[in-house]
């Protein structure tokens, strides 16, 4: 069963802007504000409970420059590595698929298998190469993703997609597990003679002492 | 977890974005905690479409690739600070800020060390201006620094200097705490540990009993 992300900014508030100050403004849109990107949250049927979307897409019009940034946890999930290995090929990607549900974490070559077929599938859908496709998860440890919810969710998730301001509170959601707000900012400002914009969005509520590298 | 996903439509070399957005991950959510347990899955991807029209930002020092690392820095540090304020069982944040280290790096651990502390967090949610605690959170960072030149403040009210206790309101500094854990505000805690011209933060939040009450009956 999949609902539209439509709704999504109704299950959890959002979150307090805590911006610093600086030679900014805040805009609306999140994940979306800059040019060229899209967003999408759906429910994907992943979670245990509930109906709170649980499938969040970003999507970029052009081949971007892609970083990232890994728990050091030795013990680290399936798309962790996943993504370690594809940013070490490609210096570009134009997509980035998220589940909340499944950590994908300590599921062994199973679950990495499962990271593989999740971004093929996307990559067709979206037409584009694997590598352009980075993947993140979250919930519970030990258990694999449940593939066959999130693979028949693609289609829906990628007809989803939108460059508005709801296209990313959904998506800001659809990342959400035990947080009770949704977080997403953006903002504008000049670099040099042009306007900028950089936005995101993030979830994190326990297990929380980052240590990324 | 923590996740998270960046996005810029500015333009730049993937070198200069990779080294950025990890210098703003460790200004933001590399500085904050909730419960001391680092993750499986934390992961921040950044993505740069290039299509706003600026220039090619090919060098970390230049004046356009400083002005995208400050704005880079601003969202990242909202974010993380989010989190950090959505902390299982939270009532308020928790921004501890250091100066006077000889590093950017050094202030930064001292501020972590506070921020992460549990006798720091349980204080505060019991509106407890507990400031030997957050003096032994200080001193236990690993980091070196005379005792006679720590100085702490919670809000603007002065609990230590010269690394003693100073005279204060004790029923005004836990009114202080108190009101920011009614209104899910933030706590300031101010730290100054030298002459040096190192300044970090770091963000966490109070430990309740909810924290323990959701962490019992969830399981991973």
């Amino acid at each position: 069963v999949s609902v539209t992300g439509a709704e999504a900014s109704d299950y959890i508030p959002k979150a307090p802007i805590f911006l610093p100050e600086g030679p900014w403004k805040e805009v609306p849109g999140g994940v979306t504000a800059a040019e060229g990107f899209k967003a999408a949250g759906i429910y994907g049927g992943l979670r245990a409970k509930g109906k709170k979307p649980d499938l969040a897409l970003v999507a970029c019009d052009v081949d971007a420059i892609s970083a990232g940034v890994f728990t050091t946890n030795m013990v680290a999930a399936a798309p962790v590595l996943y993504c370690k290995k594809t940013l070490d090929i490609s210096e570009r990607a134009r997509a980035v698929l998220i589940n909340a549900g499944q950590a994908n974490a300590a599921t062994g070559d199973a679950g990495y298998e499962d990271v593989i077929e999740c971004a093929n599938s996307l990559a067709k859908l979206l037409q584009m190469r694997p590598e352009e496709v980075l993947i993140e998860s979250t919930g519970v440890i030990g258990h694999r993703i449940k593939k066959d919810a999130l693979l028949n969710s693609l289609p829906k998730l990628v007809n989803s997609l939108s460059s508005s301001t709801e296209g990313a509170d959904s998506a800001a959601v659809a990342i959400t597990t035990t947080d009770l707000v949704s977080k997403s900012v953006a903002i504008e400002s000049q670099v040099g003679a042009r306007t900028v914009r950089v936005g995101g969005m993030a979830k994190g509520s326990g297990m929380i002492h980052p240590n990324m590298a | 977890t923590m996740l998270g996903v960046i996005t810029t439509d500015a333009l730049v070399t993937s070198d200069v974005w990779r080294t950025m957005v990890q210098a703003a991950v460790d200004r933001s959510f590399n500085q904050i905690t909730v419960d001391g347990d680092t993750s499986t899955n934390d992961t921040v991807i950044a993505l740069a479409s290039g299509l706003s029209g600026s220039t090619l930002i090919a060098s970390l020092n230049s004046h356009e690739g400083m002005q995208l690392q400050a704005c880079l820095d601003g969202v990242m540090q909202s974010l993380a600070k989010s989190i950090a304020w959505d902390g299982e069982g939270a009532t308020c944040l928790i921004e501890v800020t250091v100066i006077g280290a000889d590093s950017e790096a050094e202030a930064a651990k001292i501020a972590r060390s506070v921020a992460s502390s549990q006798l720091v967090k349980a204080a505060v949610y019991g509106r407890d201006p507990n400031w030997g605690r957050i003096a032994a959170a200080a001193g236990y960072a690993g980091i070196p620094f005379h005792q006679n030149k720590l100085r702490v403040l919670l809000g603007n009210i002065l609990l230590m200097d010269g690394g003693e206790p100073q005279p204060f309101d004790r029923a005004v500094a836990s009114n202080y705490l108190k009101k920011a854990g009614e209104t899910r505000g933030t706590v300031g805690i101010h730290i100054s540990v030298g002459d040096g011209l190192g300044r970090g933060q770091a963000w966490g939040c109070d430990l309740s009993y909810e924290y323990v009450r959701i962490n019992a009956e969830y399981t991973t």
